[in-house]
């Protein structure tokens, strides 16, 4: 089995659905239980459960459609590609379009609508495709299917319950003992009033706040955190960095950790990295960063090392004169042990240990102290 | 001179390769140029990939399980590359 890159899934139990539309192949109600019989079968391996919406935006949205129909994936005419579907997330994401110049049926005369969908809601569920002939996700459609007694493979069952583990025992059934999810620093609570941050830094126009192996990305889109292993976007970069920061006009987000420091455009880290540190013009004495912001505008890089602070000409790239100087002479009220460093809204938001402090660069001055996971809503 | 039939017919498999690899095995859409030989590198190695992922025996060229596969009904999401 496979899962889509970065391994989305939904971070809810309970997903809504919405049959947007209907093809004229098949009378209404024998799409509606063809998709319900879909959904029971992903239920029925999981803790997930379902319900329908019949009006509104719902998590998995399925309609039909011919040809171009507002993705960019156009439908091909009879044959070929017979429907497709997006992980999950939030908007068109989760969402399954059924190409209506297939003929859909109930049996096996035509394309089985039970089949396809079954298929197709795995990947709203973040199942990508199976290499394996006998699974359900397998891409190619099999006609020759036991639909009577249709059964998910082994495969399909590993890859789901590699999202969302096994169906949650209800409690009159005898529950196992269970083992309790490795606590400690495996996976940090979002909302732990002392959670703080190895690293912060914007992603075009995403925030990501890394954490030992993980990080938070957060987005006007997707305003509830998603959590992601650092391996599972860029298998390149180390666990625990040190510090973070996006240059926008080279659409290049900088990690450093110790004297190294890696370079990422989106999902792709860059080749030609990890370079040393001192390659900046840090002097042989800075064995690593706490905290780096790069001012777009100004066209200038803040490094942060121990209670002092270095600046980086992005034009010259060449560190300017007159550095290091006091965190505390140019931005007075701020800790200066600087864990991670973020602009927002005009302001500077110093993060250190669980406290972050909003600072004004014009008033020059700390406007307020806030805990570090207050971008969470928690 | 009108292509005569053979080729015509192996530019009808070549258009369903070139269709099927660039959607489901994002062959880069400006191979073409190298696509239109069949033992183009890139088009090789997309081809040995599908057949890989599909269980077929990898030879890289476009025999007939293969194309029998590829004009196969499937899921249009790709198979690799996302």
């Amino acid at each position: 089995f496979a899962t889509f890159p970065g391994e989305p899934k939904w971070w809810k139990t309970h997903l809504t659905y919405r049959i947007v539309n209907y093809t004229l192949d098949l009378p209404r109600k024998v799409v509606d239980s063809a998709i319900e019989k879909a959904l029971r079968v992903w239920e029925a391996v999981t803790p997930l459960t379902f319900s329908r919406l019949d009006e509104g935006e719902a998590d998995i949205m399925i309609l039909f459609a011919v040809g171009g129909h507002g993705d960019f994936f156009p439908f091909d005419g009879p044959g070929n590609t017979l429907a497709h579907a997006y992980p999950p997330g939030r908007g068109f994401k989760g969402d399954a379009h059924f190409d209506d110049d297939e003929q859909w049926t109930e049996d096996k005369s035509g394309i089985n609508i039970f089949l396809v969908a079954a298929h197709e809601l795995g990947h709203s569920l973040g199942l990508s495709h199976s290499r394996d002939a006998e699974a359900l996700m397998f891409p190619v459609y099999n006609p020759s299917t036991d639909l009577a007694h249709f059964r998910l493979s082994q495969d399909d069952v590993a890859g789901i319950q590699s999202l969302y583990g096994p169906p949650t025992v209800s409690p009159e059934e005898p529950t196992l003992p269970t083992e309790r999810p490795p606590a400690g620093p495996e996976t940090p609570a979002m909302c732990d009033p002392e959670l703080s941050f190895d690293a912060i830094s914007t992603l075009r126009g995403e925030k990501l706040f890394f954490k030992d192996r993980h990080f938070w990305r957060i987005s006007y889109q997707i305003p509830e955190p998603e959590f992601h292993l650092i391996s599972s976007f860029w298998p390149s970069l180390p666990s625990g960095v040190d510090a973070a920061y996006e240059v926008t006009s080279k659409d290049t987000v900088f990690i450093f950790k110790g004297n190294q420091f890696w370079a990422i455009r989106g999902n792709e880290a860059q080749a030609g990295y990890p370079k040393d540190i001192h390659t900046l013009g840090f002097p042989s004495t800075v064995r690593k960063i706490d905290a780096a912001i790069s001012d777009a505008e100004k066209k200038k890089t803040y490094f942060f090392v121990e209670d002092k602070y270095w600046r980086f000409d992005e034009q010259k790239q060449s560190m300017e004169p007159g550095f290091p100087r006091q965190t505390a002479d140019d931005f007075p009220g701020v800790d200066p042990k600087v864990d991670a460093v973020l602009e927002a809204f005009g302001f500077l938001y110093f993060f250190s240990g669980p406290s972050q402090l909003e600072f004004d660069p014009n008033a020059k001055q700390v406007t307020r102290a806030l805990k570090s996971n207050s971008w969470f809503n928690c | 001179y009108p292509l005569d039939r053979a080729a015509k017919e192996e530019d009808a498999s070549m258009d369903l390769a070139q269709q099927y690899l660039e959607n489901y095995y994002n062959l880069a859409k400006d191979v073409k140029q190298f696509a239109r030989r069949r033992d183009s590198g890139p088009v090789v190695k997309k081809i040995q990939e599908m057949q890989k992922f599909l269980g077929l025996e990898v030879t890289g060229k476009l025999d007939s399980n293969t194309l029998e596969v590829m004009a196969k009904p499937r899921c249009g999401v790709p198979d690799v590359g996302q």
